[in-house]
């Protein structure tokens, strides 16, 4: 089972 | 002030074609050095960053930061009132509350104007980290499409696999399952035909159907594609333009 990843788990606010 | 006019209306529509199903909300940042955008979609999962550098434009100018808040539902509608050969100037005051754009044809006979209504997006402006690669393809967009689109219709994950001389775009979903596999060549007489390969490690990922259907729409502005692929973070989708580029990272998926 994979489970889908979010782009804010890599890319934090500026 | 904002001046900014493309010499032919078809680049921005097809720019704005690229990205408008994945994300609707969008701040355009108008600088000195061009237009940036940048917007996640409602899933988090999806980043799309847009570059449009000033060689783009025919004529370009803007003397103060000018943030645009533009519902690209509401500017595609407009967007489609112009022909694709017109000339397209978008005109907005330092602080604005709305976009002008102006088409006009290139006897300048008929001259079309339609104000857009901007919005307060309040949206974060996420700091892309410089990522180290593992793979870095190159494709022809339209074997991208084709891969992502024949593909896409066995399941909602497709897996990219690439070793030392191959790609391997597989997906396995409940009516079946298939494989396309891609060597890297050269084609010397129409070198945007070539598929290119660097690759440092074997990488294999995956990812949501839906979220690459949407990324192919950015063929609209290229011939080729960059794809740039890491095991530990979100994969690199790149269309050039002229002067710019449209870029999509998309989170994988990963092994609970």
């Amino acid at each position: 089972k994979k489970r889908q990843i979010t782009i804010s788990e890599f890319f934090g606010p500026k | 002030m904002l001046e900014a006019k493309f010499e032919e209306a078809s680049l921005f529509k097809r720019i704005i074609d690229g990205f408008k199903d994945c994300v609707q909300l969008v701040n355009f940042q108008c600088k000195q050095d061009g237009i940036i955008a940048q917007a996640v979609d409602d899933s988090r999962v999806l980043l799309v960053s847009l570059e449009i550098g000033v060689e783009a434009f025919q004529e370009y100018r803007c003397d103060h930061p000018i943030t645009l808040g533009i519902d690209l539902a509401s500017l595609s509608k407009i967007l489609r009132c112009g022909n694709n050969n017109d000339t397209l100037t978008l005109i907005a005051e330092d602080t604005p509350d709305s976009v002008m754009l102006l088409f006009e044809d290139t006897k300048k006979d008929r001259i079309a104007e339609f104000n857009l209504k901007l919005m307060d997006i309040d949206a974060d402006f996420l700091k892309i980290e410089e990522l180290v690669y593992e793979s870095t393809l190159n494709l022809p967009a339209t074997e991208f499409v084709r891969v992502v689109r024949e593909l896409g219709q066995l399941s909602d994950s497709l897996n990219i696999t690439v070793t030392k001389e191959t790609i391997k775009f597989a997906c396995d979903g409940d009516i079946g399952s298939g494989t396309i596999i891609l060597r890297p060549f050269i084609n010397m007489e129409n070198p945007s035909e070539s598929i290119k390969l660097e690759m440092d490690q074997p990488v294999e990922l995956t990812f949501g159907a839906k979220y690459l259907a949407d990324i192919v729409k950015g063929s609209a502005l290229s011939d080729k594609v960059a794809i740039r692929l890491s095991s530990e973070a979100p994969a690199l989708f790149q269309f050039d333009l002229k002067a710019g580029f449209l870029q999509f990272f998309l989170a994988p998926k990963f092994n609970d």
